[in-house]
């Protein structure tokens, strides 16, 4: 059951870190999306 | 010498922080202490269930910042491609919309943390093209605005000037500044002709026609007029500068007087007589100079010159 915990432990890790990931990129598409709106403003 | 034979668990001895929304775990506790020693552990004593919970709710949340994701790329790239046509469309107003860029950036910054929000909708971009778009085409239609005045008599009230294009009245007003009505006219030389003319009084001077046109004839000169005598007015456009071309831009003003007013007192000089009908005066130089070239004639002025002096004699 060990196992099947540090399993479980391994991929919350990987998924938190991957949806840290995401967080970022979205912050960086939506700061471009801003620039390229005001272009058109 | 093992001791933990001698830890008696039982005693509710807590050493973990509290989680409202957490279970004590009743598994076995693993305390790793490091180089300090003090209180950071690894956290193996989770159950199954609260991990599986968890990354469940990760997972979820992941997905969600997965398609939030997408629909912004997907915004943006929409975005992207219109600025794109539009700047190809429209090259010289780059510099323009760079500079629009600056003063639209402070207030822009407000609305930014909506768009996670909102998706970025892009519609109020074309509607910010629109915008920009109007006034430029007001500046360039009021480039191509240009006046021709034209001298009446004063009996005459007729709202026509005659200036060689095929002009179709479709509206007449007064206006408060100017008691004499207003005639509208549309150029009807060639369907899709712009231009457009509007006919007025000057407010100043009742007999001055002042013709205002708006737009380039996007069809040839017709051609010229025949003189007009009397009281018929014309303002032939080859005899306009700014309408002689068809690319005329900036606006210019051109008086003609194509009447005999009697007040005009600076024409007197070029008369040769004061009632006799007014002669260019480069018609009478030019019959001058054929008049001394002909030697027939200046035989003719010797010959009654010398007869004259030998008579008097």
């Amino acid at each position: 059951k060990d196992e099947s915990v540090d399993e479980l432990e391994e991929e919350l890790k990987r998924v938190t870190a991957e949806n840290k990931k995401l967080v970022e990129m979205l912050s960086v598409v939506c700061e471009n999306y801003n620039s390229l709106r005001s272009h058109l403003m | 010498m093992d001791f933990s034979s001698y830890i008696n668990t039982s005693l509710d001895l807590n050493i973990i922080p509290y989680r409202p929304h957490q279970q004590i775990p009743k598994k076995e506790v693993e305390t790793n202490f490091f180089s300090l020693g003090m209180a950071n552990f690894s956290v193996k004593d989770e159950s199954v269930d609260e991990l599986e919970e968890e990354l469940k709710r990760v997972t979820a949340e992941n997905k969600k910042l997965v398609e939030m994701l997408s629909v912004v790329c997907e915004n943006y790239n929409s975005l992207r491609s219109h600025l794109m046509e539009y700047m190809s469309r429209n090259p010289e107003k780059e510099l323009s919309t760079s500079s629009k860029k600056r003063k639209s950036e402070s207030s822009n910054n407000n609305n930014s943390n909506l768009i996670g929000v909102n998706n970025g909708n892009s519609e109020s971009s074309s509607t910010d093209e629109e915008s920009c778009k109007k006034p430029r085409e007001q500046e360039i239609v009021k480039a191509k605005i240009s006046r021709a005045y034209v001298r009446t008599e004063a009996s005459d009230t007729g709202l026509i000037m005659k200036d060689g294009y095929h002009w179709r009245k479709y509206g007449q007003k007064v206006t408060r500044d100017n008691p004499c009505p207003r005639a509208y006219f549309k150029c009807s030389f060639a369907p899709s002709c712009p231009v457009k003319k509007k006919v007025q009084r000057s407010v100043d001077d009742q007999s001055m026609l002042v013709a205002t046109y708006e737009g380039e004839h996007n069809h040839p000169q017709p051609a010229p007029l025949e003189s007009n005598s009397g009281s018929t007015r014309s303002a032939s456009l080859s005899s306009i500068p700014c309408l002689a071309s068809p690319i005329s831009s900036a606006p210019k003003v051109v008086t003609l007087d194509l009447t005999n007013s009697k007040t005009s007192k600076d024409s007197k000089s070029n008369e040769p007589r004061k009632d006799s009908p007014k002669v260019p005066k480069n018609l009478v130089e030019q019959m001058a100079t054929s008049l001394t070239t002909d030697p027939n004639f200046r035989a003719a002025l010797v010959a009654a010159i010398s007869g004259r002096l030998m008579h008097n004699n």
